[in-house]
């Protein structure tokens, strides 16, 4: 353990954990075709149940998020290693009654953040940043205001999320990660990293990417960061995990984006086990071709 | 001009509706239920599992050499190396119940942890994000000195660049060099250290938890105790579960998993069950 310096079991398990949208505004008893907010159910099948209702539309209740991680710190807690938590700990802005504002969605974050850092911290420790589990999030599409939009910072959020994530973000990273809001965490130190990897500077929603060839885009920047840090895992022989919110497929990311991110992914082939996002909400993989990308970007340069 | 600024005001504000109205469409959309998910999957199958599938069936085969091979017909990789080409994006299911939320544990290969010392760096961390917060900064010093934004100092700048063709151009830094030949393939492409082996999906079938708490209310306990007994992830499903047993989780167990995927239609379907988390959701 690089914090402090004691040995660690390694159980060689990790747990991957996403867009858990806990809405403080669910309401048990509610109607689902209200976002299960309010109004009498038109009948039961309508009506917002307490631990919620798969594909009504609604967001999460709060008794799933809380007896999720309950049931995460009885059964798993400790028999894994690391967590990858990809975003996405807010509702969706899809009640017009009650829009998002910036505090709710900062508030929830830090919330949410508090518990997983309780969840997952050593509980015999008075050092905040010692975890008996190390935690790696990443920033959500939901996690940031307005919807999507997301500056290269320094920015006031990318300030925000450093504090709202302190203990997990390592200290010689705080002027790195105030600029992309990334960072990496050695999960087993000198061996093994894990790459919170900022998507939204990438991704095609957001409305200050255009695409990733001007060094005035935030996806170039991005890039620039995640080369650097490749390079250096690869020189120090270490192995490492890539994770973000956003998935990197030609649907998602901005011209240029999803052809450069796929040819580091393919070139650091030596050292990348894999990619985890979240976002879509369903259960599959892309196969995504480096070669392909190669030939995409020989042919628009 | 009093025209003008009034009709310049009418568009203006015709704009404004149209995206106030595109972006309430797009929350709608992001927090209702889900739309045309079984349809995306579909695209997925046709246009990228068979894309895969197409590629492998091109491999050059192990004999070659033999006198039966087509070259012209057939690619002039291997499977491996085509499996090479690719590399895994993991998407996973997720708490909010868009379908049943979902959790995944990964498992992967810790065998050889002890025998690995690590190697260590003579520069620290600290010195190297100092380094890459100044490359950073340098960088955007450049774009603070380019202009862009200014048309004219852009005419001007290109008028520069025009002028100086011929020249070689400045290396894009964000595209990687080839990967150096001497070094040899990472835990993704062979099994070693931290290579993923398996992995459990686990779920929660709200319908029966839901169902449970209810009765359990019902038979008298409180909310607490019925919601500590009503609630639980249970495994959904594991990697090397039938019908498409994995045997790992390296790049190419997932692309044969996808070749099979674009051409079996009896493991396809179970693979969509597996996608909307065993709802049973169809568009």
């Amino acid at each position: 353990d690089a914090i402090t310096g004691l040995e660690r079991k390694i159980y060689g398990r990790f747990l991957h954990i996403t867009d858990m949208h806990p809405d403080a505004f669910y309401k048990e008893g509610s109607s689902i075709e209200n976002v299960c907010h309010e109004g009498k159910p038109k009948n039961t099948k309508d009506r917002a149940p307490r631990f919620g209702y798969a594909t009504g539309g609604c967001d999460s209740p709060p008794d799933l998020v809380n007896y999720t991680l309950e049931w995460i710190t009885e059964n798993l807690r400790d028999k894994i290693d690391f967590v990858i938590w990809t975003g996405d700990n807010v509702r969706h802005d899809n009640d017009r009654r009650i829009p998002r504002t910036e505090f709710q969605i900062l508030d929830m974050n830090e919330l949410i953040s508090g518990k997983i850092q309780k969840l997952f911290s050593n509980p015999n420790s008075e050092n905040p940043r010692d975890f008996d589990v190390s935690v790696v999030p990443s920033i959500g599409n939901n996690d940031v205001f307005p919807h999507n939009m997301f500056a290269l910072g320094p920015t006031l959020q990318t300030r925000e999320y450093h504090r709202i994530w302190n203990n997990l973000v390592p200290q010689e990273q705080q002027r790195t990660f105030d600029r992309s809001a990334s960072f990496a965490t050695e999960v087993i130190p000198g061996k093994l990293a894990v790459l919170s990897i900022n998507t939204l500077y990438l991704f095609k929603a957001n409305p200050l990417v255009d695409n990733c060839n001007s060094k005035k885009q935030p996806g170039y920047q991005i890039l620039l960061w995640l080369g650097a840090v490749l390079e250096e895992f690869r020189q120090r022989g270490m192995k490492v995990w890539l994770s973000g919110h956003v998935p990197p497929i030609e649907k998602n990311f901005a011209e240029g984006c999803f052809d450069k991110y796929t040819l580091w992914t393919h070139e650091y082939r030596d050292i990348i086990i894999g990619g985890l996002y979240g976002h879509m909400n369903m259960d599959h993989f892309i196969p995504v071709d480096g070669e392909a990308s190669w030939e995409a970007i020989k042919q628009s340069e | 001009q009093l025209n003008t600024s009034e009709n310049q005001k009418d568009d203006d504000d015709d704009l404004d509706m149209t995206a106030h109205a595109m972006a309430g469409r797009e929350a709608h959309l992001m927090g209702a239920k889900p739309v045309g998910k079984e349809a995306y999957m579909n695209r997925v199958r046709e246009r990228i599992y068979e894309r895969v599938h197409q590629k492998i069936q091109k491999a050059k085969p192990l004999d070659a050499e033999g006198d039966d091979y087509d070259a012209k017909r057939k690619s002039s990789k291997s499977f491996d190396e085509i499996c090479e080409d690719y590399s895994i994006v993991s998407i996973s299911g997720s708490v909010i119940p868009t379908f049943n939320p979902s959790l995944r544990v990964w498992e992967y290969n810790i065998t050889d942890l002890d025998t690995q010392t690590p190697t260590w760096q003579s520069k620290s961390w600290d010195q190297f994000y100092k380094t890459l917060e100044n490359i950073m900064e340098r960088d955007s010093s450049d774009i603070e000195n380019e202009h862009l934004d200014d048309p004219e100092q852009e005419f001007e700048t290109q008028r520069k660049k025009k002028k100086k063709r011929g020249k070689k151009p400045k290396e894009d830094k964000t595209i990687p060099r080839k990967k150096p030949k001497n070094l040899p393939l990472g835990p993704a492409y062979e099994p070693q250290l931290f290579s993923p082996t398996r992995f459990v999906q686990l779920y929660a079938d709200l319908k029966r938890i839901n169902k449970k708490y209810y009765s359990l209310l019902e038979a008298g306990k409180t909310p607490d105790e019925a919601a500590g007994q009503a609630f639980q992830y249970e495994v959904e499903y594991a990697s090397d579960d039938d019908p498409y047993p994995m045997k790992g989780l390296l790049v190419k167990d997932f692309v044969l998993l996808a070749s099979k995927l674009a051409t079996q239609k009896k493991s396809w379907n179970k693979f969509m069950e597996r996608a909307f988390m065993s709802t049973g959701y169809t568009d």
